[in-house]
Formats: C-alpha cells, structure tokens, sequence
C-alpha cells in the first residue's frame, strides 16, 4: 500500500516538466523515507536524480519498498490535468500495474482521479560517489537560464571557469565568440540574488550547451541554483526543492581540445 | 570539436 499526499502539487508538476524531456522512461523508487529516481537520458551523457523526502508530504504511507516503472512523458500529461493550487495524492497497490494520481481542487469541490499504467523498466542503477569539488557556484536559478539560453545562440558548447576573479561562462560559433563572466556578489537584498563562489582550485570545463538547457527547465522549483564541478567528473547542477530534497543533474565533460 | 563523453565512463554500475 502506497499513499502520499502532497498539499504543494504544482511541485510535482514541476518536477515532472524538468525532466521529461530528459528521459523518457524512470523507475521511481518508494521507501518509508521518501522517494527517488535515477536515470540516464538515451544517449547515457546526462544523469538525472530526484529525491522527494517523505517530510514534505502531510501524508506519506509507503509500507514496503516499491519501484514503480512510469513514462514521464504520460505521466506529465496526466499531472498537467491538475491545477496549480491542487493537492495530489499518488495511490498505488502490492502487485498492480496501475498507479492512480488524485487531484483535488483546494475547496474540495472538484476531485478528480487518473489511473497511469506502469511498465517494466529494465534501467542500470549507478552509484555516485560522494565528491569533493574543486569549485560550487551558487547563483540564481533565473540567471544561469538566461545565459544558457544566450550562449546557445552563439555556439554549441560552454566553457565553465571558475577562478578567484568570478566564474566565466564561454562560447564559440561560426558567427563569433561570447564570454560572460560573473563576480561574487553577496551584497544583495535577498540572498537568492547572491552569487556565491566556492573555490579550492580553479577549474575549467566544457559541456553541451543543448543539456545545459534542457537542465534549466528546472528553474521554477528553485530560485537558486548550485554548480559544482571537479575535473574529470560530471557537472553537477541541483536544483532543491524547499523543504523536501533536490532534482540533480549529472553531466558528463567533453573531452579538452 | 570536442568528444562528448558519457556518465558511465566516471561512475559504475551498482
């Protein structure tokens, strides 16, 4: 017997739009702690893993550990069929093939069910070892969408820098060459339009600027967003959910020039 | 250009 209950729905609805377009296809794992998924998109370069803590839930009964195959594509057209203001409930029995998501309407006048048919996933599992990175960036969630989006008009890849000076985002393409570069900036009103920089050493990596942006559909669960990266391991780029856990995504470097 | 790698070269399988 699976029940969890979720005053905030339109979290799930946004977590579901940050990573369908990531991956097809996920396991959600359920534990009487909370749940997670971990998958690769099809051509294994990006990794995505979500953790959704049972304390963020006025109702969470998971009585045994369960794995429920969903497609996130229908699953994010049944989610989309709840309102922003609705609480979700996601139901599901021992041994069904079948996973039921309740909408309720916030006045209780309107309650809607939709039952999803699950699939068997055959999907690795990989361990991600605790790192020690040699620069985080925090900075707000907004910007680091803008730049993404900016840079990916002028080229394919992006440079990440991170020195004492600031963190430096870099592009090339046919029609030329664009650099932005951020500075520290902990002077400011409200400290999620900080940009924190945490450097032990510099580092500087390149990535596919086509995941960066696909990462950043992330941006409305969080105002912030944290970038850690070490050379020769993945990028990781976690956007946390107030409260309840974190959406990370794991990208792999291009190899250097 | 530069090879894109995969996440599989850098963490294994459990």
């Amino acid at each position: 017997m699976l029940e969890l209950r979720l005053v905030q729905g339109s979290l799930l609805k946004k977590v579901l739009e940050s990573i369908k377009d990531l991956v097809n296809d996920a396991n959600f794992d359920f534990s009487s702690s909370g749940f997670s998924l971990q998958s690769m998109d099809s051509s294994h370069v990006a990794l995505v893993a979500l953790l959704l803590k049972s304390e963020g839930f006025e109702h969470y009964r998971c009585d045994r550990n369960t794995s429920m195959g969903m497609n996130l594509g229908n699953m994010s057209k049944m989610l989309k069929c709840a309102g922003n203001d609705d609480i979700i409930t996601i139901k599901g029995d021992d041994g069904s093939d079948t996973v039921t998501f309740m909408f309720e309407s916030p006045t209780q006048d309107k309650i809607a069910d939709f039952e999803m048919k699950l699939m068997d996933i055959d999907s690795e599992h990989l361990g991600i070892p605790e790192a020690e990175y040699h620069a985080i960036v925090k900075m707000p969630s907004a910007e680091f969408a803008r730049i993404c989006k900016d840079l990916a008009s002028i080229g394919d890849t992006v440079v990440i820098s991170v020195t004492k000076e600031g963190v430096k985002f870099s592009t090339r393409g046919d029609i030329g060459t664009a650099n932005i570069v951020l500075r520290q900036n902990t002077t400011v009103d409200k400290p999620e339009d900080a940009t924190v920089i945490e450097m032990n050493e510099p580092v500087s990596m390149t990535f596919a600027l086509r995941y960066m942006n696909s990462f950043t559909k992330a941006t409305p669960l969080s105002n912030t967003v944290t970038i850690s990266m070490s050379p020769d391991l993945p990028v990781v780029v976690e956007y946390k959910i107030a409260e309840m856990g974190y959406v990370r995504f794991y990208l792999a470097p291009k190899m250097e020039e | 250009v530069n090879p894109q790698r995969q996440i599989t070269a850098f963490f294994s399988t459990t």
